[in-house]
């Protein structure tokens, strides 16, 4: 099983629409996916449609005995694509992960002893908090969205250290598979300049593949669908299909 | 001294934003304003073109010691308008401040004592965790900024919970000054859907001001200036200007 956690702990960034999306687009190409909703705001699982049904399931219950974990995954209305959803229990865990940051890379293990699943794409918080750590620990792989803007330009040194830092103490086979420009205008001055800046310093390091801006993956989080079932042949539904063959040819590489 | 903190979990909808421009906006209605960076990525501290000194300055060390808070702050190129920088350390404190959820109220209450602020404006991080906790012990009223978008709709009852939870054991006196809606495109259906959903609900709490989408408001950080002083014409330095009035107005009446 692939593990790919999306990160920034810039807030707004597209963890969540990257995540849903580049998920679906995985499972549409015929590989099988677990969507991991690690946030308690739990947009990822509203993304898809998905309200779990008690409080005291999904991630939450997974972590808490990930022996258990493959009972809390759910199903999704989409082919290939299951989910462990989440729920706002998943602030108040924050608490006891901060002392095991290896709790998700248990459910983790837990869920591929029992279950097929090809990939696993991973949605935490904008934070660098414990569920974020328990991420980055147990991830094989990080996929860092940018937004064209000035902010979030800022962030990126800061969370590469940070990744630096859980690869030396917790995860020494995380590694990064590409930073992936969201939200581009090209008709703004600042987001062709934030590309070009992002692209110069981290090379072959940024996907080819750039999501513009566009109001369509904006609405499909309303209809509890992705960009591929909602709208899929706006700009949007392209560019996510497309990181989705480069995400794929780049884990055939590693 | 009037204590504002800006707070949303959901990431990127214009905290900073609203932070650095009500701070110009009231400061520039002749009104004294300490602004609070309390977010490790000091973006309201870069959006004034503050660097801080060392590593160990501002809000960091402020926090570590209250009584020094006051030889923590620094002026910035904005008349009457004062900053406690934050620095990378602040991720640090984290652990230290979940178990002092008072400490940014002291350093606050010794800085009153010292010096004549009429407004400290708290720009917290995406989270509820322990440095928003803060910011929430500390303040004596919030400004919600709320995006346009579906998943920003989704997180506001849960940041209402969370507000009462800590007005009833930490901070009897905390109140919501009001819900700004941002980033608004009012010729997108979903922006005008979730602006009409949220003055459904919450009413006379949303404020009359709208912030629009405005490119201008964006660039002006990668200046380090705040937009009335990088573009003072544009319909993003009038809304936050008309934003400074309402917020004036609302506090007089508490
Ligand atoms: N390419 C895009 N074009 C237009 N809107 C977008 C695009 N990508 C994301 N959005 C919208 O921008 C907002 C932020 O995106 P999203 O929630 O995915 O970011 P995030 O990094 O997961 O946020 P958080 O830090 O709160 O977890 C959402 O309302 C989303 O619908
Ligand atoms: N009205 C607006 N029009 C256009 N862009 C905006 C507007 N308000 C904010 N932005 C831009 O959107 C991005 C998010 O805004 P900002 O950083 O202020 O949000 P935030 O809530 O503080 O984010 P975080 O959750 O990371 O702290 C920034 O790049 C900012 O420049
Ligand atoms: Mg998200
Ligand atoms: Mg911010």
């Amino acid at each position: 099983m692939k593990k790919i956690a999306l990160v920034n702990q810039k807030g707004g960034v597209g963890k969540t629409t990257t995540a849903v999306n580049l998920a679906h687009f995985l499972a549409m190409a015929g590989h099988t996916v677990l969507l991991v909703d690690l946030d308690p705001q739990a947009n990822a699982s509203s993304g898809l449609g998905v309200r779990p049904a008690e409080a005291d399931s999904g991630t939450y219950r997974a972590l808490l005995d990930p022996q258990s974990a493959t009972s809390c995954v759910e199903t999704t209305s989409y082919p290939r694509l299951s989910i462990l959803p989440a729920t706002p229990d998943l602030a108040g865990a924050t608490i006891d992960l901060a002392r095991e940051p290896l709790a998700l890379a248990r459910v983790l293990e837990s869920v591929d002893q029992k279950r097929d699943f090809e990939y696993a794409i991973i949605d935490p918080p904008p934070s660098l908090g414990p569920l974020s750590i328990n991420a980055l620990a147990a991830a094989d792989s990080l996929v860092v969205p940018v937004q064209a803007e000035y902010y979030a330009l800022e962030g990126i040194a800061h969370l590469l250290q940070s990744s630096q830092r859980v690869r030396q103490s917790l995860n020494p086979s995380l590694g990064t598979l590409g930073i992936l420009m969201t939200m581009v205008d090209r008709r703004v001055n600042l987001a062709r300049q934030v590309e070009q800046n992002v692209r110069d310093h981290f090379r072959h390091l940024v996907f080819r593949t750039v999501v513009p801006r566009n109001t369509k993956l904006s609405e499909s989080p309303s209809f509890g669908a992705p960009i591929g079932a909602y709208a899929p042949r706006t700009a949007g539904a392209i560019a996510y299909q497309q990181l989705a063959e480069e995400v794929i040819s780049r884990v055939k590489a590693l």
